[in-house]
C-alpha cells in the first residue's frame, strides 16, 4: 500500500491545543 | 491545576495472572460490524491470552523512538517488531512527535508522565494486569516493576462498570474550559482501546470513523466492550491516529487524507500496541535455557520451571545433607551419592568422601572431619600408641622419685662445683702469697750489703761467699 505520508487532518485531542496542561 | 501526584497511591485496579491455560490459539482476531444509534460502524476486536509474554508497548519506529521523538505508521513499527496484531498506542505531541504520558516498552522505562493523571494500562513482571490511575512512585516501583505501560485519557470500564464521569473528574483540566474534554468524550470518531476482559485475556478495540462524521463515542465503545466480558479499559488516541495492522499490513480505513485527498493514509503516531508471539518471560529464560515458540527450554538437568530459574535436584531435595546446583546435588563434608543420602564409607572422609582416614588399631573414623575415635587402651591423633597406666600411688611415687632424683642431681653437681671452686681459691691465695713472700724477700726495694762484722777476726763462712759476687745484687 503505497500510502505516503498523511495530512494529519483529522485531530482528536482531549485537551485543546492552544493550551498544553502546565503542571504546577 | 494539573497536580502531579508523586507519592501515595491512587485509584487504580490490579487483576492478579491467571494461570497460563494452554488454549489452542493464543491470539483470536474478530472483525465487526455494528449498529450504533442507526450508523453502522466496523472495526475488530483482539484476545490474548497470556499477556506477560504476548503483549508488548513498542517505541515508534523501535527503541529509542521517544528520546528521538519519532514518528512512524504502526505497519513500519509493527512489521520490525513481528507483531501479529498491532494498532496505534499512547497520545503524542504532533507539532514535537512528544510521547506524551508514561512508556514502559519489554521491561525497559522509556519516559514518564511524572505524576499527572490519566488513564494507564499496564503488566507488572509477575503478570499483574494494572488499570487506573497511578502515582509516580506506584509507576516507578521496583519490587515488581512494571515491563509494559501506556498512558491513555479516561479510563472507560472499572471492574466492570462504565467509569467516564469519574475520569473527566480525575482527567480534565478544570480551568481550562471543559468544552474541549467534554466534546472529546462525546463526538464520534474512530477509536482504540485497550483491556483486560474476565478470564485474565488481553483485549484490543479498534473502530473505524472519523471526527463528526463516522464512528462511536467513549460511552458507546464503553457499552461495547461490557457486552464483550470487558473488566477493566482505558481509551487510546483516535481520530485520524486510529490505526489496525494484521501481520504487518494495514487492515483499517484510516480517516486522515493523504497528500492527494482522494486516498486516506495512515497517520505517523507514536507508541504503539503490539500482540506477538509468545515470548519467554524473560525472554533469555535467566540465562539458563533457550526460547523455543515462547517456552524456555532449560540447559541441563536441574534447571527447571517456566522461567528455567528454579533448581530441582529431585524429589529427595539432596536428602537434606547438600545443595542442588546446575551440577546436581554437592553433598556436605561426609556424604555422598548422587542425592547425598551415602554417608562416607569407613576409611574415608570430608567432601565427596575424598579424604582416607589415618585411624589405627580399628579406630573409628568420623566421616564429616576424619578424626578418630580410640578404642580402650589407646590414644593419640590417629591411635597409633599404647596408653601406659600406672597405679595411682606408684605414679605418684615414680613421678616423686624422678622429681627427687633430678632435684639430688642438681645438688650434688653444685656441692662439687662449689667444693672445686674453694680449693682453687685456697690453692690460688697459698700461691699467691708464697710467690709474694718470695717476692717480697727480693723486691723489697733495693738493699745494702752490710758485710758482718769481723768476729774474733774470721769473717762467716757465708760472708766469704758473699764476697765473691758482691757485684751480683741477687743472690739466692
Amino acid at each position: 500500500l503505497g500510502s505516503g505520508a498523511s495530512r494529519d487532518d483529522d485531530l482528536l485531542l482531549p485537551y485543546s491545543h492552544a493550551r498544553a496542561r502546565f503542571a504546577r | 491545576d494539573c497536580t502531579r501526584v508523586r507519592a501515595g497511591s491512587r485509584e487504580h485496579e490490579s487483576w492478579p495472572p491467571t494461570p497460563a491455560t494452554p488454549s489452542p490459539r493464543g491470539l483470536a482476531v474478530r472483525a465487526f460490524v455494528s449498529h450504533f444509534s442507526d450508523r453502522a460502524v466496523a472495526g475488530h476486536l483482539t484476545r490474548a491470552a497470556e499477556p506477560l509474554r504476548t503483549f508488548s508497548v513498542l517505541e515508534p519506529g523501535g527503541s529509542g523512538g521517544c528520546a528521538s521523538r519519532r514518528r512512524a505508521t504502526v505497519e513500519e513499527t509493527a512489521r520490525a517488531a513481528g507483531c501479529s496484531v498491532a494498532q496505534n498506542g499512547g497520545f503524542f505531541r504532533m507539532d514535537t512527535g512528544e510521547c506524551l504520558g508514561n512508556v514502559v516498552s519489554d521491561g525497559r522505562p522509556v519516559s514518564s508522565a511524572g505524576g499527572l493523571q490519566n488513564a494507564q494500562f499496564g503488566i507488572r513482571r509477575d503478570g499483574t494486569l494494572v488499570t487506573g490511575y497511578l502515582s509516580e512512585e506506584e509507576v516507578l516501583d521496583t519490587k515488581n516493576p512494571f515491563v509494559q505501560l501506556l498512558s491513555g485519557v479516561v479510563w472507560l470500564i472499572r471492574n466492570g462498570s462504565v467509569y467516564i464521569n469519574e475520569s473527566q473528574a480525575a482527567e480534565c483540566d478544570e480551568t481550562q474550559e471543559t468544552g474541549s474534554f467534554s466534546k472529546f468524550v462525546n463526538v464520534m470518531s474512530a477509536r482504540t482501546a485497550v483491556g483486560h476482559d474476565r478470564k485474565g485475556q488481553l483485549v484490543f478495540f479498534h473502530a473505524d470513523g472519523q471526527t463528526e462524521q463516522r464512528g462511536i463515542n467513549l460511552w458507546e465503545m464503553a457499552e461495547f466492550l461490557l457486552k464483550q466480558d470487558v473488566v477493566n479499559a482505558i481509551n487510546l488516541d483516535g481520530g485520524g491516529s486510529a490505526t489496525f495492522v494484521l501481520n504487518g499490513t494495514l487492515a483499517s480505513y484510516p480517516s486522515d487524507h493523504c497528500q492527494d485527498n482522494m486516498w486516506r493514509c495512515p497517520r505517523r503516531v507514536s507508541t504503539v500496541v503490539c500482540l506477538h508471539e509468545p515470548r519467554c518471560q524473560p525472554p533469555d529464560c535467566s540465562g539458563h535455557g533457550t526460547c523455543v515458540e515462547g517456552r524456555c527450554q532449560c540447559t541441563g538437568h536441574f534447571w527447571q520451571g517456566a522461567a528455567c530459574n528454579k533448581l530441582d535436584c529431585g524429589p529427595s531435595n539432596c536428602s537434606q545433607h547438600g545443595l542442588c546446583t546446575e551440577t546436581g546435588c554437592r553433598c556436605e563434608a561426609g556424604w555422598t551419592g548422587s542425592n547425598c543420602s551415602e554417608a562416607c564409607s569407613n576409611g574415608s572422609f570430608g567432601e565427596d568422601c575424598a579424604m582416607r582416614c589415618q585411624c589405627q588399631n580399628g579406630a573409628a573414623c568420623d566421616p564429616v572431619g576424619g578424626t578418630c575415635t580410640c578404642p580402650p587402651g589407646f590414644t593419640g591423633h590417629t591411635c597409633e600408641q599404647v596408653k601406659q597406666c600406672f597405679r595411682p600411688s606408684e605414679a605418684t611415687l615414680r613421678t616423686g622419685e624422678l622429681s627427687l632424683l633430678t632435684g639430688t642431681t642438681w645438688l650434688a653437681l653444685t656441692l662439687a662445683l662449689v667444693f672445686l671452686l674453694l680449693i682453687s681459691t685456697v690453692v690460688n691465695v697459698s700461691l699467691l702469697l708464697g710467690s709474694r713472700a718470695e717476692r717480697s724477700r727480693h723486691l723489697d726495694g733495693a738493699y745494702v750489703y752490710h758485710p758482718l762484722q769481723e768476729m774474733n777476726g774470721e769473717l762467716l763462712a757465708g760472708e766469704k761467699e758473699q764476697q765473691g759476687d758482691a757485684h751480683n745484687p741477687f743472690k739466692d
